[in-house]
């Protein structure tokens, strides 16, 4: 890992920290990005920098990670040229008593240029949101309203670890959708919908539509404006 | 345009319809048209099938998505649309079962609306619901209210959602278009979902379309 940078000024709760320090929430957040992948398959860490800002019982890491994947072993499913893919990620991991939940994952090869989607967008027009203190008692208020989430929509996981997964999903969107709001000029509310525990790559593969941008159609005529008819 | 129009208030606009966990959104779009459509022209409101779009158009892909102008064409190609009842919903693909005797429903053409909302708006408040495609920025989230993203990030180039516009008028002085959506009426307000009406928002103007009935 790098060598610790000089703590900047970045409010009363938030202070850059050393390695060490950093090593638990990094490795949850890699576990979680790992999740599902078979042994061999899985990325490793490689550096890790980041920040803490401390509330209550809770400590919310925002984390910069340089993972590397794995190379590609399986000779039929390959891109050439084969070789070691190094990402950035930015993680956001909440650790309340010792207990860790990933709040945000965004991650992009080192050598693109454009490396995420809306959630860097997000970032750079709210600097200021993301560096407002959590409430003394984020997680307890996320799982209390994960649990009417839960409730109201009839939701059932198959495993603990899946509902473990889907409450970090829930929270992570509450997030995403506060910052939606903040960004609405309009007179909408956004918050919990039945849609609240789905990644917004799940919603868009289940809802969404993508050959409506993709694809040009069947060219129709034009209709007479009803002025003119 | 009259100043706001709500084609539910006359009787043109069917119950929310609930695609699941499809990407259907196109056959609901637009069924919703020519449910409209047959409405003003026959009279008669009757709820039509979306499954027999996504089993029997095979321009189209199903749950992955489809495009309102295929649609069409595949409504005239087959023979018209059956009703909801003869060909319920299932949101996932089955071997077409279309049986051409029980259709209830016939489109003579498609055509391509104005990308001018003033336009739009005069067009809908005479003709009928109009099938349109938005970008479905921050959708995942709305529950109520007239949503207005800021333009970069909802694109109208990057259209993934089918709907269909209903009505529009001001709330607040805030102008809106009232959309019927698919997602079932635990989501929005009661299914529907209000967008800024008059720049351009999310793309809604991008791609307006409607059935021909003769």
């Amino acid at each position: 890992a790098p060598a610790p940078k000089k703590p900047r000024a970045a409010g009363p709760q938030a202070r850059e920290l050393a390695s060490p320090e950093l090593l638990a929430p990094a490795r949850f957040a890699l576990e979680m990005y790992n999740r599902g992948r078979a042994a061999g398959t899985r990325a490793a860490l490689r550096a890790v920098r980041g920040r803490v800002r401390r509330a209550g019982r809770g400590s919310l890491y925002s984390l910069k990670a340089t993972l590397v994947e794995p190379p590609c072993n399986d000779p039929t499913v390959c891109q050439l040229p084969i070789s070691k893919k190094t990402l950035l990620c930015s993680f956001e991991v909440l650790d309340e008593l010792g207990k860790h939940m990933l709040l945000r994952r965004d991650c992009g090869p080192v050598d693109t240029k454009v490396t995420d989607d809306t959630n860097e967008t997000f970032s750079s027009f709210l600097p200021l949101l993301n560096k407002d203190p959590l409430p003394q008692d984020f997680s307890v208020k996320m799982a209390s309203i994960f649990k009417e989430f839960v409730t109201t929509y009839n939701r059932t996981y198959d495993t603990k670890e899946e509902a473990r997964w889907r409450m970090s999903v829930f929270a992570n969107n509450m997030v995403r959708a506060q910052k939606i709001q903040a960004l609405d000029t309009g007179t909408a509310r956004y918050g919990v919908t039945k849609f609240s525990d789905l990644t917004e790559e799940e919603f868009r593969t289940i809802y969404l539509n993508p050959l409506l941008q993709e694809e040009p159609g069947r060219k129709m005529r034009l209709a007479k404006s009803v002025s003119s008819l | 345009p009259p100043p706001e129009w709500d084609w539910r208030k006359k009787g043109a606009v069917t119950k929310v319809k609930d695609q699941g966990m499809c990407g259907s959104c196109w056959a609901f779009s637009v069924t919703g048209n020519v449910e409209g459509q047959w409405f003003l022209k026959q009279g008669t409101l009757l709820s039509l099938s979306e499954q027999e779009l996504l089993d029997c158009d095979k321009v189209d892909k199903g749950c992955m998505g489809g495009l309102p102008s295929n649609a069409y064409s595949a409504i005239k190609t087959l023979g018209g649309l059956e009703t909801e009842d003869d060909y319920s919903y299932r949101g996932h693909l089955q071997t077409c079962s279309f049986n051409a005797e029980k259709a209830r429903v016939y489109i003579n053409d498609s055509v391509e609306l104005s990308q001018n909302e003033q336009k739009l708006a005069a067009w809908l408040a005479e003709k009928g619901p109009i099938s349109v495609a938005i970008n479905a920025f921050g959708m995942q989230f709305y529950r109520h209210g007239i949503s207005h993203p800021l333009r970069p990030l909802c694109s109208p180039w990057l259209i993934d959602h089918a709907v269909l516009l209903v009505g529009y008028g001001n709330r607040s002085a805030t102008p809106f278009w009232a959309i019927k959506n698919s997602w079932g009426t635990d989501w929005g307000e009661e299914g529907y979902y209000y967008l800024y009406r008059g720049s351009g928002a999310c793309g809604v103007n991008i791609m307006a379309s409607s059935a021909v009935v003769n």
